[in-house]
């Protein structure tokens, strides 16, 4: 599943939805259950409900348009763009729209406003379309859903759950699914285990950027607690569970690893040219992949760790340095076990071993404190 | 460039996959449009990124299967985020 950019949701659980107006192919009252049909489905996995108004301003307003309908996203006849939606937030955002040059119907012998409707009301919650062919979020419509059997894929499940949550469990109602709960398959981490270690630790543009499994925490200087997004909704072609990460500030560039590719992001666009193979970077072929890096603002050097070596690339010369690789009790000593990831920050070197992270003097070359690797989530 | 084709008039295959491309997959208005089909040309990567996206062997070419499935009917969101 993919959420938009920037993760957007509703603040609240008690939506409401407006019907604005009607299409022709179908008599009101099929309008008006096929709509709330769609609205169950999601319900029925989430706290959240929809209470319907019939005038003013609803959360998420419901109309049938053609062409031109006053958004910049003319329709299209007949065909190809079914309808489209708005990500939660205030004024036309949560809207969906049907585009009725399509024919709208009850069954499979149209376009089935149900089917459509619920995907639509998905992207109003704040889902965004998935990959999986099996997914209502999949962006292709399916004429040969089974109609009467529908039911929400596990992957549409997982993505409404991580931005909502499961429903309230409850015993008079058991909505809750009897099958493990899909958070245990796409279950977001939590902050605050205390054995929480990191795939990759990187700033950006002033953040720093905490990478586990699917999901990133991004630490804003400016608000204390830490957002936790997925991956995907800033860099949809970077794959999970990452190895490395480090930002080149001179290129306002971040670097990404995982095995023996790397990406290069600026913002949230790839870099023309990448992934690249890291042995573009000066590796030996036996260097299958890295555990960390960072690189170092004041020396222009970039440190690359692998088990317990490591590597030094100068980014100014753009290639790895001679003498190397070293290892890395010798010149950081005190920093004991695999590095997970490493950040540079207030001229100390932190570098996360597991739950462990050891803050390093690189002056004084000591390990000044250690702390839980999590602490920059302010548990 | 390859002269068939390309100067007697685009290919109206190329025209609809380029439109559907910028539709949902942010093909930039200042890529070059023109389908040279060379790994580095802007359009080979979109289609090779819509492919991935929408679970299709990514050739990179606008084989048949994939014409078939940019002609389906769909969501009219991009399935790329801006």
């Amino acid at each position: 599943f993919n959420t938009f950019p920037g993760t957007p949701k509703w603040r609240k659980n008690d939506l409401t939805y407006r019907i604005v107006n009607y299409t022709q192919d179908l008599p009101r009252d099929a309008v008006d259950s096929s709509i709330k049909k769609a609205l169950k489905i999601w319900e029925e996995v989430t706290p959240l409900t929809f209470s319907r108004i019939y005038e003013g301003e609803a959360d998420i307003m419901i109309s049938f348009a053609v062409r031109e309908h006053g958004d910049f996203y003319p329709f299209d006849g007949p065909g190809m763009s079914l309808a489209h939606a708005y990500p939660p937030g205030p004024g036309f955002y949560g809207d969906v729209h049907f585009d009725d040059d399509e024919k709208w119907t009850e069954d499979a012998s149209g376009t089935n406003l149900f089917l459509v409707a619920a995907h639509e009301l998905g992207h109003s919650l704040g889902l965004f379309h998935s990959t999986d062919p099996k997914a209502l979020m999949y962006p292709l419509y399916n004429s040969f859903t089974d109609l009467a059997r529908f039911r929400l894929s596990q992957d549409d499940v997982n993505g409404i759950q991580f931005l909502y949550g499961p429903p309230p469990a409850s015993p008079a109602d058991p909505k809750v699914p009897t099958e493990a709960s899909p958070l245990e398959s796409g279950t977001p981490p939590a902050s605050c285990d205390p054995a929480l270690s990191f795939d990759a630790v990187s700033t950006l543009r002033g953040e720093i950027l905490f990478f586990k499994g699917r999901y990133l925490w991004r630490k804003l200087q400016w608000k204390s607690k830490p957002e936790l997004h997925l991956i995907s909704a800033f860099w949809p072609f970077l794959p999970s569970d990452l190895d490395a990460a480090y930002e080149v500030k001179s290129m306002d560039t971040v670097f990404i690893f995982k095995g023996n590719q790397f990406w290069a992001v600026r913002g949230n666009d790839l870099q023309a040219g990448y992934p690249r193979s890291i042995h573009t970077l000066g590796f030996p072929p036996t260097i299958k992949k890295i555990d960390a890096a960072v690189s170092d603002k004041e020396n222009k050097k970039t440190y690359f760790f692998v088990g317990d070596k490591y590597w030094r690339f100068d980014e100014k010369r753009l290639s790895m340095e001679q003498g190397f690789p070293r290892f890395i009790a010798d010149d950081f000593p005190g920093v004991d076990g695999k590095v997970d990831a490493v950040l540079q920050m207030f001229g100390f070197f932190y570098f996360f071993s597991g739950s462990a992270q050891f803050e390093f003097d690189p002056n004084a070359r000591m390990v000044t404190h250690i702390f839980k690797s999590n602490s920059w989530l302010l548990c | 460039y390859p002269l068939n084709g390309a100067a007697k008039g685009e290919d109206p295959n190329v025209d609809f996959a380029q439109q559907y491309l910028k539709n949902y997959y942010n093909l930039g208005k200042d890529e070059k449009q023109v389908y040279r089909r060379k790994d580095n040309d802007p359009v080979v990567k979109k289609i090779q990124e819509m492919q991935k996206f929408l679970g299709l062997e990514v050739t990179g070419k606008l084989d048949s299967n994939t014409l078939e499935v940019i002609r389906k009917s769909r969501c009219g969101l991009p399935d790329v985020g801006q």
